[in-house]
């Protein structure tokens, strides 16, 4: 067996089927999986409880080739299924092209999701053949179970059952379930980031956001009130949130939108205002006022952008949207503004936007993040998401 | 089923590259797929498959490339370090 190197720091983890299939009803497939985790919770201390949508640890839908992970499947055959390491989120997705059965002939439901919670849960492929983790399907088994090789890779990571009755499933609803930092384990090959629990606190509680950027120096951070708080891939940096004007000289709180442009320099906006830094640092000169400095942009705009399809800028306001190209006479043409509605699967109220790690462009409105699809202009499937779990590590 | 089987060596590559044997080309690096590198992921995957390690793309090695299977990689991102040792992060949680 092979530890993929992370693991999840709860031992109840709860789950539920947020797309089901429409070969299957909703009950058989949630017998099924209900079976699947009980495989690995009678080997090891981990619980299993199915929660009727909401947070979940991990969530589990059928799809059909591109599905918005950016590892599609393939049709009937071949891929049947994949599922994301602890560190990764855990979720599990099924190809609905495949011919799923709760029995003999098809493709076994039991079997497959036996195989990719062993992803969820941390394991890698082994390749033991009559190990449950080994690659392949290898047909219907009617009696499955967890192999040795199975047994020692799970409790290598959770320690083996400690319960009576060892490792019980509760079917129950749990339907306010937040979902938790996860751990990334002490694998060798894998920085430990600790969960930042305390300093999400606060942002967790409500996690609309003001404003959101990438300073040149590679560094993310939020705005919200008064507060600033510095993003990784996980979540909150150690040491959030802290004062805007500690740290942001002269900068206000509340701010309106926040924008990097490629030469580095990051532009805030409050009102009629706009303030200019590098990294944290304040030019001088600042503040301006918009209708100066971005002549045809309003006051008191809702976002900011530098947009990944076409490196230009864009400014948000209400339903309206601007296209500001400072490399024209006229940064903002005639035909500006536009209506929001053309950005395909946004809100018409948007609080944030930015571009993340110079790859997609994400929109915040409240609780709620969207994806965009630059190529085709639409937001991506399965969002919006929630700003808490995905962004604050709540 | 309508897929096209695995057959061609680029097919094979490509099967062998998406599971984690073998890394892309690239053409930054100037790294190449040699002989010896096929050779050894045929080895490395027929080790999985339960096969005779031969590194040989015999018939049952390509049946088993067309079998059903689940879609994370036999060796995952975290345990192939790159050229220059770094290791690479895929699928991000955003």
């Amino acid at each position: 067996f092979v530890h993929q190197g992370s693991k999840w720091r709860v031992k109840d983890l709860t789950w539920s089927v947020s797309q089901p299939t429409s070969q299957l009803t909703r009950n058989d497939v949630e017998t099924q999986i209900a079976r699947a985790w009980k495989l690995w919770s009678d080997n090891s201390d981990l619980t299993f409880t199915k929660s009727n949508g909401g947070n979940v640890h991990i969530d589990i839908r059928f799809a059909k080739y591109e599905h918005g992970d950016g590892d599609s499947f393939d049709g009937p055959g071949k891929t049947l299924a994949h599922a994301f390491f602890p560190q990764y989120g855990g979720d599990a997705h099924f190809d609905d092209s495949e011919p799923w059965t709760v029995g003999r002939y098809g493709t076994n439901l039991f079997q497959v999701a036996a195989h990719e919670f062993g992803h969820s849960l941390g394991l890698s492929h082994s390749n033991v053949k009559s190990s449950l983790m080994a690659p392949f399907y290898r047909g219907y088994d009617d009696n499955l179970h967890l192999d040795p090789d199975d047994i020692a890779a799970i409790q290598g990571i959770y320690g083996p059952p400690r319960r009576s009755g060892s490792g019980w499933n509760r079917l129950s609803s749990q339907s306010s379930t937040s979902r938790r930092p996860f751990d990334t384990g002490s694998s060798r090959k894998t920085p430990v980031i600790p969960p930042t629990s305390e300093s999400s606190a606060a942002i967790c509680k409500s996690p609309s956001i003001d404003a959101l950027t990438t300073t040149s120096d590679g560094k993310t951070y939020a705005f919200k009130d008064d507060l600033y708080y510095q993003l990784n891939d996980y979540g909150v940096e150690p040491g959030y949130p802290k004062k805007i004007s500690d740290d942001w000289s002269g900068l206000p709180a509340n701010l309106d939108a926040a924008l990097t442009w490629s030469d580095g320099k990051t532009f805030f906006f409050k009102g009629g205002k706009y303030w200019r830094f590098l990294n944290k640092k304040a030019l001088p000169g600042y503040p301006k006022l918009i209708s100066k400095g971005f002549a045809g942009i309003p006051n008191d705009v809702d976002a900011a952008f530098v947009w990944s399809g076409n490196s230009k800028t864009y400014f948000i306001k209400g339903t309206k949207y601007w296209r500001y190209d400072s490399a024209i006479e006229t940064p903002v043409s005639a035909d500006y503004p536009k209506s929001l509605s053309a950005w395909d699967g946004l809100p018409n109220h948007i609080d944030a936007a930015f571009q993340w790690k110079n790859a997609k462009t994400f929109f915040f409105s409240g609780n709620q993040y969207y994806r965009f699809n630059d190529q085709r202009f639409t937001v991506e499937t399965d969002y919006p998401r929630q700003n808490g779990p995905w962004w604050f590590g709540c | 089923g309508p897929l096209s089987p695995i057959n061609s060596e680029p097919d094979v590559q490509g099967y062998l590259q998406r599971f984690g044997y073998l890394q892309a080309p690239n053409p930054e690096t100037g790294s190449l797929v040699t002989h010896e590198h096929f050779s050894e992921a045929v080895k490395q995957f027929q080790s999985f498959a339960s096969l005779p390690t031969t590194g040989i793309l015999d018939a049952e090695t390509k049946r088993m490339m067309n079998a059903p299977r689940c879609g994370v990689p036999d060796i995952t991102d975290e345990e192939r370090p790159t050229e220059n040792g770094q290791t690479h992060r895929r699928r991000r949680k955003r």
